[in-house]
Order: C-alpha cells, then sequence, then structure tokens
C-alpha cells in the first residue's frame, strides 16, 4: 500500500461464492451419422424453496431475489490440464421452481471438434447471487437443482435435448447426376462448370498456367426443416444451397521483375468448389475450438 | 465463381491496380522454370478443401 512504485489503488472486496456441479453426458450414439445438430438443450429442475426458508431470506436480503446460473463447457486434456468455456448464463428467481432450459449448442459443437466419440459431455453448472456484495451471501445455495443419478431414473433429472437435421432428407446430395437435367425438383448438388481462361481478353499474354479450370457450383434447392423447428429461430432464413467447402486455384502469371518477365505462382483462394451444403442464413456459426 | 472475380482476386494477390499491358511476344519468350512448375503442380494436388464459414 505504501510502495513507492505503485499509485494506490482502492478497491471493495467482494464475496462472490458459488455453488458448482459437474453434469457428466454420455454421448455415444446420441448423434445420428450424418446428421446436424440444429441445437442442444440442457434442462434443469430447480427445486422448490422451503416456505421458511425464502421468508428467512427476504428479510435478511430484500434487495435480491435472484440468483446467476452459469454453465460452462469443460475440456480435460490428454496432459490432464483442464479449460472451461461460457456456454450460457442466466438469472433465476430463488422462489421459482421447475424446468429451466440453457442453450448448450455451442458445448456439443466444441465436443463434437473433439472427435471423440467415446467421452462424455461435461458440463459446470455454478450458481451465485446476482448481486454480489458486502455480506457472505450464502443464499445462492437456496437454489437448488435435481443432480444426475447412476440409475438416471429420478424425476427431474438433468436431461441433454438434441434437436438433430437428417441430412439424407435435409441436406445436399453431393454431384449432381450429369444425366439428369437440372430443374426445379433438383436437390442440392455440385454442378461442373468450367471457366475457360484462355478465351479472356484480361487473361491473354499474362495468365500462363491453367489455360482454364473446373470451378463446379452449386445449384439447386434444400428442403426446409419442419415449422416447429423454424418457429423457435425467426430470424433464420430459409436453408439454401450453398459452397460449404472449397479449394483454392493456383495459376502462373508474368509478372515484371527487374526489368525482365518471370513467370510466378499465385494461389487465389476459394475458386473451386469442393462441396456443397445446405445452411441458412442467420445461423450461428460454430467458434473453432482453438488448440 | 465469375471472371471478374477470379481477376479481381488475381490483381489483390498481385497487389496490383490494374492488368498489366503485354503483347505476345512477351509470353511467348517466357519459358517456365522447373522449380515454379514444381510448385503450381504441388499446389493443384493439394485438394484438401477450406471449410467455408457457412454463408
Amino acid at each position: 500500500r505504501f510502495s513507492q512504485n505503485f499509485r494506490e489503488v482502492a478497491g471493495r472486496f467482494l464475496v462472490s461464492e458459488a455453488s458448482t456441479r459437474l453434469l457428466v453426458f454420455s454421448m455415444e450414439q446420441r448423434l445420428p451419422p450424418n446428421s446436424e445438430l440444429v441445437q442442444a438443450v440442457l434442462r434443469l429442475f430447480q427445486e422448490p424453496v422451503p416456505e421458511a426458508a425464502l421468508r428467512r431470506h427476504a428479510l435478511l436480503s430484500p434487495r435480491s431475489d435472484r440468483a446467476r446460473v452459469t454453465v460452462e463447457w469443460l475440456q480435460i486434456r490428454d496432459d490432464g490440464s483442464n479449460r472451461t468455456f461460457l456456454i450460457d448464463s442466466r438469472l433465476v428467481s430463488v422462489g421459482e421452481s421447475g424446468w429451466k432450459a440453457f442453450d448448450v449448442t455451442e458445448a456439443v459443437n466444441f465436443w463434437q471438434q473433439l472427435s471423440r466419440p467415446r467421452e462424455p459431455l461435461l458440463l459446470k453448472v455454478s450458481v451465485q447471487m446476482e448481486h454480489l456484495g458486502p455480506l457472505a451471501s450464502s443464499f445462492y445455495k437456496l437454489v437448488r437443482f435435481a443432480s444426475q443419478r447412476p440409475s438416471g431414473t429420478r424425476q427431474g433429472e438433468p436431461q441433454l435435448e438434441l434437436h438433430t437435421l437428417d441430412l439424407r432428407e435435409f441436406g445436399a446430395q453431393g454431384n449432381c447426376d450429369p444425366e439428369a437435367p437440372v430443374g426445379e425438383g433438383t436437390r442440392c448438388c455440385r454442378q461442373e462448370m468450367y471457366i475457360d481462361l484462355q478465351g479472356t481478353k484480361w487473361a491473354e499474354n499474362w495468365v500462363l498456367e491453367p489455360p482454364g479450370f473446373l470451378a463446379y457450383e452449386c445449384v439447386g434447392a434444400c428442403q426446409q426443416p419442419p415449422e416447429a423447428l423454424t418457429s423457435k429461430w425467426p430470424l433464420l432464413g430459409p436453408r439454401q444451397c450453398i459452397a460449404s467447402e472449397t479449394a483454392s486455384l493456383p495459376v502462373i502469371v508474368s509478372m515484371e521483375e527487374g526489368g525482365r518477365r518471370r513467370p510466378q505462382v499465385v494461389s487465389l483462394p476459394n475458386m473451386r468448389v469442393q462441396k456443397c451444403g445446405c445452411a441458412s442464413d442467420g445461423a450461428p456459426v460454430p467458434r473453432k475450438l482453438e488448440p | 465463381v465469375t471472371e471478374e472475380q477470379i481477376l479481381s482476386s488475381l490483381l489483390q494477390q498481385l497487389h496490383l491496380s490494374e492488368v498489366p499491358v503485354l503483347d505476345k511476344s512477351d509470353a511467348e519468350e517466357l519459358v517456365t522454370p522447373a522449380h515454379v512448375r514444381a510448385q503450381y503442380m504441388a499446389l493443384l494436388r493439394r485438394r484438401h478443401g477450406v471449410r467455408s464459414r457457412g454463408k
């Protein structure tokens, strides 16, 4: 405090106790192959609080009757270290009881990126008071969720709901059938499209290779998900047929260097469609799990 | 992909503002060295696609 090197920094010490619990969900055979995860919902049953405890709480802490519930995805790495990612967080009222839903889609996206289907999904659920205060407020303990039981039979058991789309119906079909003309009923597919550079004025005497290339394009329509699903996300656009995987195109061009022309290789990104897929405008783009 | 997109990507990658004016003799005299061709073929073979981030 009296150091000559640091300006005095005044602060307040806030008590932030929290109750934390780890939920473990087996994911084996939970996500059908060739399916797209639309949403994952964690449902927790908040147990009713005894009247007497509520009254005591109201007397001692009239200002706040809400608690913050936070859900994090826990990753245990090969070296034994672990890290968590915030997935969802929201306030619940201490006096309420019943099912509470949390969107844990991102946690399942992270789990999928691990590509370890036998590993369970680990979710850390923390409860703390809404307002951190100087009093060591322990009222967050009044917010209790029914816990997991090995037998998995208990009423109110935490539930993990996975909503998926079967890509055999709602996805793309790979390459288009060259025999079948593309029309109204064509399902999203990748069609050959050749780009001829030799016949292009601006490429003349400048682009040395390639003379042309197969760029492909995505054509056709996508099956729209059932109403029940779209009604939950009103901002989501219709599913459209788009390039879901692309590759770059290397070219050799004639470049000026030191008063002379020399051939040089340049790689043009996203010029060749590798795969087509069905996606909605506005759909959340899964966060990449950094190594 | 359109020709305009290819041209725009090429100018961007080469940090050029316009297409260089070349005549036929410029191209005819040019021989592509083996190492440039090898680099080109290596890139062409690298078929791994880059997952686009959707729309």
